[in-house]
Formats: structure tokens, sequence, C-alpha cells
């Protein structure tokens, strides 16, 4: 039985134009998933790599596979064609991979920009829109009984992305503000437009394992009394059974210090 | 150290909240003190002065206190003592705790250590064993701001000392969000090295990540975290757009609410602002306000800790 935690999708995602891709996510994730970096398919950027970094938008990738010039030097962006004039499609990207799981799973999602279709060993899961706002997916039912999980994720860019008046101008055509998005894509004083307004999954990709019962995001709050020496930690967290009998848990919490220097707890 | 064990039945297919209770020399203590305020905060203070000198074991001063508690009972009967008790407690159910007696507090760069602990909560299901767990480093800390009525700036105070704010302008780590640990460590402690004790995350860049938040915990910058509203999209451009904000309200709101609890337990979490040189739409403005006010509760404690600085 795998150790209950989180584990991040760190390796091996590949990522290719929707427009290129003829099957559907369906098939994608059962009778045609992509064999690897063979056209129409890149490798993309992924979390935890060298650089630490995390799946990135569909520019970046872009950029690491060199399909287009780093927008960071010279007048490069002006090379790259911007989403008001390519239309939305052309910044609709599959991003894929695979893994090894067969527990009471969710698919955790930290940030997509802006909306996404999972799919994952054929089924199909919608992902909302908003960009600062994170996914958990129960996907316990649609895994794998051996473990092999075919992910395929199409994400689409804003809904508004506006365009770029040909004076610039902080924030473009302001349409971007229609969305709840990042708003200094389309472009700033102090920063050219991002051609793809950072589509993509734009934050950590993880799977979390857990038992019938999940915690979920506790609230530590601390209150102070005596002039700082009375001090009560307050904590509240929400409970999820998923099972179908009632639960008898044992909660704890356990607040220890942190150690410096060499010493370490045994 | 501090570790607490509840039972808690949960139902089948169901999700519910729950708060750790108290350990009961607080609930004794604090009876005690509201009870009889002046002679229970006198003699707390003689016992804190003995437990500082090592003349009294922190334990015994527990069970002394659960002593008085009984002793209490005794002289006003069980149902006055749980009748202030409740009037103490209120009816929000938020008056349960873990106690620690002089913490290692968090404090900002420049003015003393960002001391940081473990806490680590887990679940035990009978007949699966551990079922989940969930660990965060928490800094003990109070961050208090109002506006100056004098100058019409926002004067800031933590655990009690007022703070003169250093701060710098943080759009975002990386335009094409290549966003890694190895930068947000770099950057932030650049940060502190220039002897600063603020960022202000600009409302047309992002909500912040943890790990922005883990370094800035770790390096004391208190961060400004604007919500996705600015001037110059929101009404106050040229041309002027959008006066009414994002379409979706509930999405923005929904956005902001899970916003919040990502980030909320990062000691360096400052203030929560609408958005940048613009007000966010009334409603969302309102209802930002009303998910972000102090608990009634902690309105409460502050009387209680107010009545006992009055003591002291």
């Amino acid at each position: 039985m795998a150790k209950i935690g989180t584990t991040r999708l760190d390796s091996g995602w590949l990522a290719a134009r929707s427009t290129e891709v003829s099957h559907s996510g369906t098939q994608l994730t059962t009778t045609h998933p992509p064999s690897g970096p063979t056209s129409p398919w890149l490798n993309a950027v992924v979390p935890g790599t060298a650089n630490g970094g995390l799946i990135d938008s569909v520019l970046a990738t872009l950029v690491e596979n060199k399909v287009v010039p780093d927008p960071f030097y010279g007048l490069q962006n002006e090379m790259i064609i911007d989403i008001a004039d390519s239309g939305r499609e052309y910044y609709t990207f599959w991003f894929f991979t695979t893994f090894q799981r067969n527990q009471h799973l969710d698919l955790n999602f930290r940030g997509i920009n802006y909306s996404a279709e999972v799919y994952l060993n054929g089924h199909k899961k919608v992902v909302p829109k908003g960009m600062f706002r994170r996914h958990s997916l129960d996907v316990t039912d649609i895994l794998h009984p051996d473990g092999q999980n075919l992910l395929a994720v199409l994400v689409h860019p804003p809904d508004h992305p506006g365009s770029i008046p040909p004076e610039g101008g902080q924030g473009g055509d302001h349409e971007i503000g229609k969305d709840v998005a990042t708003q200094y894509v389309q472009g700033w004083d102090w920063m050219a437009p991002i051609r793809d307004r950072n589509t993509g999954i734009w934050d950590e990709v993880s799977v979390s394992i857990t038992g019938p019962v999940k915690i979920i995001d506790p609230h530590l709050v601390s209150s102070f009394f005596d002039d700082y020496k009375r001090v009560y930690l307050h904590a509240t967290t929400e409970l999820e059974n998923r099972s179908s009998w009632v639960a008898e848990c044992s909660l704890n919490i356990q607040v220890t210090t942190g150690v410096e220097g060499n010493i370490c707890l045994v | 150290e501090h570790l607490q064990t509840q039972h808690v039945s949960i139902p089948a297919g169901s999700q519910l909240q729950y708060t750790f209770p108290e350990c009961n020399s607080v609930n004794h203590q604090i009876c005690f003190q509201s009870t009889c305020p002046k002679l229970g905060y006198a003699i707390q203070s003689w016992m804190y002065w003995l437990v500082g000198r090592g003349v009294l074991l922190e334990g015994v001063r527990v069970s002394s206190g659960m002593q008085f508690h009984y002793v209490l009972c005794g002289l006003f009967g069980r149902n006055v003592i749980r009748e202030r008790l409740r009037d103490w407690r209120g009816d929000n159910g938020m008056n349960l705790q873990l106690f620690f007696y002089k913490p290692d507090l968090w404090w900002p760069n420049g003015m003393g250590k960002q001391s940081l602990y473990n806490v680590h909560i887990t679940i035990d299901v009978k007949g699966y064993g551990e079922s989940d767990a969930w660990s965060n480093l928490f800094g003990f800390r109070k961050i208090e701001s109002h506006i100056d009525s004098a100058t019409g700036g926002r004067l800031f105070k933590v655990n009690g000392q007022p703070i003169f704010i250093r701060g710098g302008n943080w759009i975002l780590s990386d335009g094409l969000l290549r966003l890694s640990k190895k930068r947000y460590e770099t950057d932030i402690k650049f940060h502190a090295d220039m002897n600063f004790n603020m960022i202000r995350c600009w409302g047309g860049g992002l909500a912040e990540r943890p790990e922005f938040y883990h370094y800035c915990d770790i390096y004391g910058l208190l961060v400004w975290q604007e919500f996705w509203i600015t001037g110059d999209v929101d009404g106050r451009g040229v041309p002027v757009s959008n006066p009414n904000g994002p379409l979706d309200h509930d999405l923005f709101l929904l956005c902001a609410r899970d916003t919040v609890k990502l980030l909320r337990n990062h000691p360096s979490l400052a203030l929560w602002v609408g958005g940048n040189e613009q007000v966010p739409p009334d409603d969302i403005n309102e209802a930002l306000k009303v998910d972000l006010r102090l608990h009634p509760y902690f309105e409460n404690s502050n009387e209680i800790s107010k009545s006992s600085e009055d003591l002291s």
C-alpha cells in the first residue's frame, strides 16, 4: 500500500498545440498516447527540474524548445505572434504525462490559466475558469488497477485576452480585466505584452494519496495575553470522510520548535 | 513540546469543520481570571514570575490553576463559574486553543529572530491507520495596523512594537511565470539584505505563491498582498474601462477565498489590499471586508488581553 502524502508530477510532461493534434482527449489517454517529444509534441517545462521551475505557460515551453525566440532579448517579442492576431486556438495547448498510482487519490492543480479539460484514462473532467484558484479532483475511481495512468490536460487561454494598441500603454485595451487573471500580461510601462497571456498550467501539479479521511486547509491563529507571555494557538481544519461508513478518528496536532544548527530530533 | 489528540467521528460521505479544544489549565485560568480578575491576575503574574525564575515548575503552576478553579467552584458555586466561563467563551465556539508559555515570537527583518514552529496535523482512522497528514511552519506574531489620523498614513505594529516600514514593490519573479524556489529565495534574501522589512505584491501581478511566502517567513519580510484590481484596467485608465471590475464577481470572490486559504497561515502575511490605486467594485469590496475581518472571538480576546494589560 503506497504511503500517504503528496507527490509532485514533475517529469515526462509533453506539450502540443491543440490545432496540431488530431486525437481527442479520450484517445490520447487510452488508445493513442503520444510516444515522446516527436512533432507536434514538445518537452514541456516541468516543476522540480534543475531550475526548480513549475510547469509554465505555453510560451515558456515554446521558448524552452526554441520554437520561438526568447521575448526578453532585444525586440524579439515583436517576432512572436500576439494572441489577438493568432486567435485563442493558437495558444490552446495539450499537456500530457503518465504516473503510477492506484489508491485514494486526488489530482491537484495549484494554478491553471485560464480553464481546462482534464482527461485521465479516457475519462473527462472539466476544470472551471479562474487563474487564482486550486483544483483538487478525486480520481480514485478512474485509476488503472495496474497503476499506469495516462493524463492529458487541454488548457484554454483567458476568455478576454484583448489586443495591444500601437501605442501600447498600461494594460493594452484592458480587456483582460474582464477575467479573473493577472493583468500585466497585456503589457505595462515597464513590460512588453506576453503573447500567450501566460496561458498554461502555471503552478504546481501533484497527486496526493490519502486514506478514507482527508485533511483540508487547516487554519492556525494565535492570540496573545499578559504581554505575550500567555499565548494560544487555535487550530481549525476541514475533514472529509470519503468512505461509505462512519469514520472513528484520532485527530492529532503536534507543535515542535524548529531545530537549529546540527541538532536533530530523534 | 505540544501534542494533543482528539477523537472525532465523521459520518459517511460528509465534510465537517473541526477546532482543537483547549488544554484544561487554560479553562481554569480563564475562568479564574474572569471570576475575580484583579485577584486572579495578581496571582497569575506572581506564578509566572516564579516560573520565570525556575522556582515554580510550569506543570505545578498549571495544576495549581486547576486547584484554584475547584476552590472557586467551592466559593462561588459551580454554576456561577460555568456561567462565567460560558460568558467568556461566547457562542462562537472559537475559544478552543493550545496553550504556550512565552513562546519564541516571529519578528520582521531587523527587529528580532524569525522563530518558526513546525505544526503537524495527522488523522488516524480506526481500522485503517494514518489517513492523511499536513504540516506547516508557523510563527507566533501579532500584526496590527491602522490609519494614523494625523498623517493619513498606515501605522504598523508587530507584537505590540511599532515598526517603521521599509519596503519595495514586487511585480513577479518571471514574466513567463518560470517560477522557481531558488529564484524566490535569492530575490527575497536580497530584499532582506537591503534592510527591507516589507514587500508589496502589486495587484496587476500574482497572488504570490507559497514558496514566495515561505522565504518571506524565513527572512522576515512582511507581505502586503493585493487582489487582482488595478486603476489602469479597472475604471481609471485611458480609455476608462471595466468600471465594474471583472465580469464574474462570484468567480473573483471564489478565487479570493481560495487564495486566502492557500496563504493565511504564513506569519509574513501582513495585509490584504483590494487592488492597486483602485477600490474594487462595492459588492466585491464589502464581501472581502467581511471575509477578512478579525473573527469576533479575537475581538473579545483583545478585550481580555486589554483588561489584563490595564491591570498590569
